[in-house]
């Protein structure tokens, strides 16, 4: 047995394990009592400053700088909650009980309940526990979070072609993973991918809700975060 | 691109979030 040449699609997923951001604090302000406002304006917060790292973040997916400016943009417009959810998603894996919005900011269901997001709460744990039924690796979960960026079915598009290519990378990407790692599992990638309706359903049930928590004008949001809002009305 | 100015600018520039 002998190695051969590293793989086209082994480059890709090392790339996407590389471009994994740093991790991100919820900093929730000590000074402020607990409460719904509270909650919302914290997870507002982290949500914003998630976002700009993971502007950068798809920067870094091969592909993604080739595209025009306008298809980047529609690209992040329309799958940038996808992209935030997931991550919540994975770094709730090992916990039984809340949803890990940030390494500091742990939320279980009574948090969720007092700050109006119960319904959010469920949903969200409905696609923690498809994935931790599906035990999703790093790789997995790295090459997904690209996919629902490249899958945004954005309405706005220039260069569908360039799309439908980093597309097509990337699902090659991931079937050959699993042909290589978990060559046991041969519909491995397809229920991985089945996972991605559930995914966009939730994030746009997440956006309702941020629509009509701003429409009430009590939380206060960053720029970026109500930019990226708007660009989902 | 104006009313999405936020964005277009990260990604052309990668300059932090205007807060």
């Amino acid at each position: 047995i002998h190695p051969g040449p590293k793989k086209a699609y082994a480059k890709i997923v090392s790339n996407l394990l590389l471009a994994e951001p740093e991790k991100i604090y919820a900093m929730p302000d000590p000074t402020v009592p607990d409460s719904d406002i509270k909650t919302l304006t914290t997870l507002c917060d982290l949500a914003d400053r998630e976002l700009v790292v993971i502007i950068g973040w798809a920067k870094h997916i091969p592909g993604f700088s080739s595209l025009s400016l306008g298809d980047q943009m529609s690209l992040l417009q329309g799958a940038w909650m996808e992209i935030l959810l997931l991550g919540v998603v994975f770094r709730s894996l090992p916990y039984q009980e809340g949803l890990v919005y940030a390494e500091d900011y742990i939320i279980d269901e009574v948090h969720s309940r007092m700050s109006g997001l119960r319904d959010l709460y469920l949903c969200t744990l409905q696609l923690v526990q498809r994935y931790r039924k599906l035990r999703i690796d790093k790789e997995e979960y790295v090459t997904l979070k690209a996919l629902a960026l490249a899958n945004s079915d954005a309405v706005h598009v220039e260069d569908i072609q360039s799309i439908q290519k980093l597309q097509d990378l990337l699902q090659e990407a991931l079937q050959e993973y699993e042909s290589s790692q978990h060559w046991e599992e041969p519909r491995r990638a397809g229920q991985l991918l089945l996972t991605l309706p559930l995914l966009r359903q939730t994030a746009s049930r997440v956006v309702q809700h941020f629509h009509a928590v701003r429409a009430q004008g009590r939380v206060p949001m960053h720029k970026l975060f109500l930019e990226m809002l708007e660009a989902k009305m | 691109t104006e009313r999405h100015k936020i964005l277009h600018r990260l990604l052309q520039e990668g300059s932090p979030s205007d807060i």
